[in-house]
C-alpha cells in the first residue's frame, strides 16, 4: 500500500542517515 | 496509431474518473459509507504526516551528503600535506 | 479523407468537453450535497487529496535514490583517499624510522566502521 511504501522508504532513509553519521564520526576520529 | 491510443487512454481515464464520482455520489446519505469516508480522511492525514517526515529526512540526507563532501575535501588536503612532507 | 479526419477530430473534442462538463456537474453536486465540515471532508476533496499524496510520494521517491547513491560514492572516495594517505604515511614512517604511536581502541573501532 502507499502508506506501507512510504513507511519502508522512511525507515530506509533514517537507517542511511544513521550509517552516514557513524561514518563521518569514524572518519573524524581517524583524521585527528 | 500511437496518437489514437493516447487519445483513447486519455478519454478512458476521464470516464474512469466520472465512474468514481458516480459511485461516490450518494455516499453521503449512507452512514456506513460516511464512516468509511471519514476513515479514508483520517488515513490521508496519517499518510501526509509520514510524507512530512520523509521530506524532513531527505533534507537531512542532503545536509549529510554535504558534510561528507566537505570531509572528503579536507581529507584530500591532508593527503596533499603528506605528499608535500614526503 | 481529410474531411473524415476533421469530423473525427471534432467528435473527440465534443466527447472531451462533454466528459469535462459531466465531471464538473458531478463534483458540483457532491460538493453542494456534502459540504466540507469540521473533520468530515466530501469525497471530491478526498479524491483530490489522494492524488496529491500520490504525486508527493512519487517526487520524494525520485529524490531519495540519487541522494543515497551520491552518499555511497562520496563515502567510497573518502575511504580511497584515507587509504592512500595512510599508505604514504606508513612509507614515510619506514623511511624515517619514526615510530608512530600505537593505534588506539577508538581508532581501531573507527577503522572497522570505515570498512
Amino acid at each position: 500500500t502507499l502508506k506501507g511504501d512510504i513507511s519502508i522508504l522512511l525507515d530506509k532513509a533514517s537507517l542511511e542517515s544513521q550509517e552516514s553519521i557513524g561514518f563521518i564520526k569514524a572518519t573524524k576520529v581517524l583524521m585527528k | 496509431s500511437s496518437d489514437l491510443e493516447q487519445i483513447c487512454s486519455y478519454i478512458n481515464e476521464k470516464i474512469g474518473n466520472i465512474k468514481k464520482f458516480l459511485s461516490l455520489r450518494n455516499c453521503g446519505q449512507e452512514p456506513t459509507l460516511k464512516t468509511i469516508l471519514n476513515k479514508i480522511g483520517d488515513e490521508i492525514m496519517v499518510v501526509n504526516e509520514l510524507l512530512n517526515k520523509l521530506e524532513l529526512e531527505i533534507q537531512y540526507q542532503e545536509q549529510t551528503t554535504k558534510s561528507l563532501k566537505e570531509l572528503h575535501e579536507s581529507l584530500e588536503e591532508d593527503y596533499k600535506d603528506v605528499e608535500h612532507l614526503k | 479523407m481529410e474531411e473524415e479526419v476533421d469530423k473525427l477530430e471534432l467528435m473527440f473534442q465534443k466527447a472531451d468537453s462533454d466528459l469535462n462538463y459531466i465531471q464538473y456537474r458531478l463534483e458540483y453536486e457532491i460538493k453542494t450535497n456534502h459540504p466540507d465540515s469540521a473533520g468530515e471532508k466530501n469525497p471530491v476533496t478526498l479524491l483530490q487529496e489522494l492524488s496529491a499524496i500520490k504525486t508527493r510520494h512519487q517526487i520524494l521517491h525520485a529524490c531519495f535514490k540519487p541522494i543515497a547513491d551520491e552518499q555511497k560514492e562520496t563515502k567510497s572516495r573518502i575511504c580511497a583517499t584515507f587509504n592512500k594517505t595512510m599508505t604514504m604515511i606508513q612509507n614515510l614512517q619506514k623511511q624515517t624510522d619514526l615510530e608512530l604511536s600505537p593505534v588506539t581502541k577508538e581508532e581501531k573501532m573507527a577503522i572497522q566502521q570505515l570498512k
